[in-house]
Parts: structure tokens; sequence; C-alpha cells
């Protein structure tokens, strides 16, 4: 199975789901075989691939459940080297069932384990908050990347979403890796934002990524047609910056 | 009991926290007894209002399991006309235990009935997310403002979490107003900004609130000092916007 990276913070609106569409295209671009796991009922990195009508199809929801096998739910070929499994609204019916029955921590790692080795990356975008979906992104990852603005409650929340996450190991008896904090939607001329990376830094510095993804428009923009930036611009800085992260991920995994 | 407004939307980032502080400061300022809860485990309408040091004091959880009383929980005079429920990681628990028994609901409103009609208007602050706790926040609510970024994925998800909340209706039997679409961190000299207001205007025009409140640095850097805009700088553009939002909302009400 190929390296497997859960895009998670509970902080709402930090570029999870931008980083997730983005890193997956850069992996591509990189010519490594990338499947993107969208497991946020509310199907953002799924739109934002420009994945529209669903009705009818089997999305993760029915892999999760076992209606369906892992290749019924894959898209093939999004993009040169990326595949998708896209989400839908009904992957709020796992949290609901739970209800009556505890456990189902690990069916998105049971899922998984249906592939044969045909990814080198795969890259999944989890929800805003610490539910059974994101404990299920964590528990089938390798490791954790956790996008982060430099505003005052996304960094707040990082301290006790780092706390939180030593108890989900303890709790699942499953090691997972930090892979890094990242540094997203970056204003240089905000003073407020140099002042907290810089902070970031100096607490959290072996934890940083190098890479820093600025605050450029393009990126929005692309969301709204349904195409990655890499695969509409790559000259933009938004693009290049997400480029940059694949190089450095690559890297760190090859150590 | 006084007029009880939920700010709620499940997209994560669009200025929830933000609108419950800053007009929970403007009824105040308007002179209207005000009480602001937080019901979001990551409490950053509390750490935003300068709350810190919690343990070992009483707080919205434990109104919630009937541990103590409304009275025992209150923060009187936050600031002149003031109030708050403050929150705490543990509300996390409030989801979990629903594992064991279904119901609960109305754990907020029925707290909620303890009070005496001594305040005008009560605000609540709600997670990211379709979850026991934003529907505990919802049936306690006479009304529902809808923070929105003009921004592709908060729009996109906006049209499911006004047909979701339809279903919250049928299923809760409670009856629950939608007080408006407040567009928030407004660029207007950025494109997409201005294209995609136009956009909800078109399609959703008498939801969207007259206000909109522009993106203003000074907003985040008052929560960095846990103190509401209109205590620091009345002036300043972003305090302003949210007085003149509690004016509209307030006129509103009386009709
Ligand atoms: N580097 C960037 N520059 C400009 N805009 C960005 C950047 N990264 C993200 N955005 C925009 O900010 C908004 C929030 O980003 P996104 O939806 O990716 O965050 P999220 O963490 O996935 O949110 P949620 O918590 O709701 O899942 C989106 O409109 C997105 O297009
Ligand atoms: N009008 C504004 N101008 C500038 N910054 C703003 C504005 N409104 C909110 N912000 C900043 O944007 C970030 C997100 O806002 P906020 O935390 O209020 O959103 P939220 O919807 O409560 O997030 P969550 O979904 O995590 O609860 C914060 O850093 C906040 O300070
Ligand atoms: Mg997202
Ligand atoms: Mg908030």
């Amino acid at each position: 199975m190929g390296y497997t990276i859960c895009i998670g913070n509970q902080k709402g609106g930090v570029g999870k789901t931008t980083t997730a569409i983005n890193l997956a295209a850069a992996f591509a671009v990189a010519e490594k075989k990338t499947l993107l796991i969208d497991i946020d009922p509310q199907s953002h990195a799924t739109i934002g691939m420009g994945i529209r009508k669903l009705s009818g199809k089997k999305t993760l929801y029915n892999g999760l459940t076992g209606e369906a096998g892992i290749n019924e739910i894959i898209l093939q070929d999004m993009l040169p080297s990326l595949d998708m499994i896209p989400a839908h609204i009904n992957l709020v019916a796992i949290e609901a069932n739970r209800v009556r029955q505890t456990g189902g921590e690990t069916l998105l790692s049971n899922l998984l384990s249906q592939l044969h080795g045909q990814y080198d990356y795969i890259i999944i975008d989890s929800p805003p908050s610490i539910n059974l979906l994101t404990i299920n992104a964590i528990t089938a990852a390798d490791s954790l990347l956790i996008p982060l603005q430099c505003e005052f409650f996304a960094v707040e929340g990082l301290t006790r979403f780092l706390k939180v996450f030593e108890v989900f190991e303890k709790f699942l008896n499953h090691h997972i890796k930090i892979l890094g904090i990242l540094i997203t939607m970056f204003c240089s001329n905000e003073n407020i934002n140099r002042m907290i990376a810089e902070d970031i830094k100096n607490r959290l510095g072996d934890w940083v990524l190098k890479t820093i993804i600025p605050r450029d428009i393009h990126l929005q923009e692309a969301a709204l047609h349904g195409r990655p930036l890499l695969f509409r611009d790559i000259k933009s800085i938004g693009a290049q910056s997400y480029f940059d992260l694949a190089k450095e991920l690559i890297s760190l995994a090859d150590h």
C-alpha cells in the first residue's frame, strides 16, 4: 500500500481540502501514482475536483459499509496518475450508525487493505472535527499533515489537537507519525501572520515544514473550476508552492 | 427568556466565533442585557473573551449534564451588560455519551429554561459540524444566523446546510426561523468575492442581511487580546460593522 497521509485539523477553514487536492495533484505531476480520498460529508475535495453528479453511483460510504469493493468506488484517471474516491453526504450515517454499535474506527483501513500496491501516495481529506470519520482517516494513515493558518484561534487549537492526538494513539493502539505542520494562506505583509509564524517556529520548530503556502487567490478560483491549480496554471505561486511541498515530502519519506 | 440566536454553519472558518463575540458585544454596547454561550469544545469564543484558566470551575458541560444549575456556570459582567457561559473541551463527552442513550437534543434548551427573563439577547456559538452539540444549539434558539464567507466551498456547502436544516425541523419538531445569511470577511477588491456575493444575493436575496462584515485584521488582533473589538477600538470598521449588524437585527426582531 502506498504512503498514506491524512490531512487533518479540527479547526475549520485552515486549508485542509485545498492542501489535499493540490498536494495530490503535485504528486501526480511528479509522476507518483496517487489516490485522493474524501472522507468529509461536506464533499469539498470531491467538488473541488469537478465531480458533481454522484446520485446512483457508489462512493466511499458504500465501501465503508462493505456494500462495494474498493475497485467499484475508485474513479480512475481523474488526471494523469491521479485517481479519486469521492465522498457523499451519506457519510454522516457512519457517525449516526455508531449509536447502535461501538467500534468502527478501522472501517477505512480495512477497505484500503483491498489495494495491491498500485499507489505511491494516498491522500485523505478529513472534516473539521474529531469524530468517527476523522478517527478512520487517522487510523488508516501512516502520517498526519496538519495545515495551519497563522491566526489566533487556529494556533490556539493546535496544542489541544496534538494532545487529543496522543490520547488517540493509546486508545486506538495505532502509532501514527506527525509528518509536519504546514503553514497555509500566509500573507507576509500582515504583521499578525508573521508574528504568529515566528511563534510557531520557536515553539514547534522541528514539526514545522520548510515549505510555506502563500495566500494565492488562484487556488480559490481553481476550486471553482473543479481542477487543481497545477493543471490550470503551473507557473502560479500557489501551484509552485504545492509542488515544492510534494518535493519536500518525497525527500522526507525516503529517509 | 431573551431572543436566542444560534450562530451556525457546518463550513469551517467562516467567522462564526468572531460573529458570536462581536455581535454579543454590540448588543451589550447598545445596552441590551446579553448572554454569550459557547457550545464548541474548541472553546474559541471562551478564549476570545480572554477566559483562560477554567480547571476546577463549572462550565457549560456541567450545566448540560445537570450537575450544576445555570447560575453556577454564568460568568457575570465580563463586560458591561455582557455575561458568558464558557465552554470546555469536556463538551466532547456529550457527543460520546450519546452512544449509550438516544435523545439528548434538548439539553441546552432545558438548561436555558432555568433563566427568568434577565436577558434581552442570548447568542450561541456552535462548532463546524452537524452533531449533537450543534443540534442542541439549534433547538435552544429562536433563530439561526448563518455567517458565510464569499468563497467557493462555503457557498457550495450552504445549500446543503439549508436542506439538512429542513430535515431537522421535521425530526426535532421544532420550528426555527432563519434570521439571515451574514456575509463575512468581505474583500471588495477581490473579484471572486464580489462575484460570489452577487450570486448569493441573486439566489437567496431575502435571506441575505443588509450589513456586510468587511475583512478587518483588527478583529483577529482583538481575539488575540481576549477582548471584543468594540471594547478596544470602537471606530474601527470591523467594530462598526458589527454594531450596524446589531442595529439591523434589533429592528428585525421588533417586527
Ligand atoms: N493558500 C490559499 N490562498 C488563498 N485561498 C486559500 C488558500 N488555501 C485555502 N484557500 C481558501 O480558503 C478557504 C478555506 O479553505 P479550505 O476549504 O481548503 O479549508 P478546510 O480546512 O478544508 O475547511 P473545512 O474545515 O470546512 O474542511 C477556501 O475558500 C479556499 O479556497
Ligand atoms: N471580518 C474579519 N476580518 C478579518 N479576519 C476575520 C474576520 N472574521 C473572522 N476573521 C478571522 O478568520 C479566522 C476564522 O474565523 P472564526 O474562527 O471566527 O471562524 P469560525 O467559523 O468560528 O471557525 P470554526 O469553524 O473553526 O469554528 C479567525 O482567525 C478570525 O479572527
Ligand atoms: Mg475541507
Ligand atoms: Mg468557531
